[in-house]
């Protein structure tokens, strides 16, 4: 339902995030 | 970003990217990549989860317009995380790769879009839930007409007063999601005046209901009643309309 796409959502971003984070050299927690 | 939820989830990814965009245009990103395989993996697992629930989602909705929105931004989604596989595994053999650079940033960007559009999708469909229980209101007043008698009053209010309290608490919660002020006021101001209204309808109907008895002063209740319903009608209207805006308008620009 549309919770579980927003929490999905939400991890896949901070995945993405931290990914980006790692190619700049500054990887995030 | 419309919404306080799709702001909070894809700001900060979208400030990353575009961080990232702008080195690469600079090239200031040529030294040797970091091995990637791990982040790229947990993005791909993230991926992978999104997806599942995303066609859960369409398989178990019957809202046509979310069927046809949704599998287009998945795809775009799953293309975006091929490419980050893709430059991860050309990054292996060749830490200065540049088309694995350029897939990195496609695919980045490529997940950033696709769960916008997912997310945008998602909220669409949450909003025309809301605005069918506006409709289910309408469709109550357009029925003040036939409320001739005092029992069918007492009906009429109480199936009246759950769809109106749905749609009132609806609506509020709505308001307090979006970004951007304009539409929050507008929302505000129609709901307030919807409140105001609804104690004005009841009484305008057994004022109509009384002269229909009485035969006196009939057709002054009758256009007052149906004002009162024009009015109420006119703001929901004006609600619908405000919960579908997306952009900000010319205000905003001014």
């Amino acid at each position: 339902d549309a919770h579980e796409m927003v929490r999905q959502a939400k991890q896949l971003a901070h995945a993405t995030s931290t990914l980006v984070g790692a190619i700049r050299g500054q990887a995030e927690d | 970003f419309h919404t306080k939820i799709i702001e909070s989830i894809l700001e900060p990814v979208a400030q990353q990217v575009s961080r990232l965009v702008i080195l690469h245009e600079e090239a200031e990103d040529g030294n040797a990549m970091p091995d990637l395989a791990q982040p790229v993996r947990v993005v791909k697992l993230a991926v992978d989860n999104l997806v599942k629930v995303g066609y859960e989602t369409i398989n178990g909705s019957d809202d046509q317009i979310l069927k046809q929105d949704m599998p287009p931004a998945l795809r775009r989604v799953e293309e975006a995380s091929l490419f980050l596989l893709d430059a991860s595994a050309m990054l292996r053999t060749d830490p200065y790769s540049g088309p694995a650079r350029k897939k990195l940033i496609e695919g980045s960007r490529g997940i950033l879009q696709g769960t916008s559009a997912l997310l945008l999708a998602s909220d669409e469909s949450e909003v025309r839930k809301i605005i069918r229980v506006c409709k289910s209101v309408l469709e109550y007043l357009a029925i003040t007409e036939v409320v001739d008698r005092m029992d069918d009053l007492v009906t009429f209010v109480k199936n009246l007063s759950p769809v109106l309290t749905k749609m009132t608490k609806e609506v509020d919660n709505r308001e307090k999601e979006l970004t951007h002020q304009v539409h929050r006021d507008m929302l505000i101001r129609s709901l307030d005046q919807v409140k105001v209204l609804t104690p004005v309808l009841i009484s305008g109907i057994k004022i109509y209901i009384t002269a229909n008895q009485s035969g006196q002063g009939l057709k002054e209740a009758q256009n007052s009643r149906d004002y009162t319903v024009r009015k109420m009608s006119d703001e929901i209207h004006e609600i619908i309309r405000v919960l579908q805006l997306t952009t900000y308008d010319e205000e905003e620009w001014d």
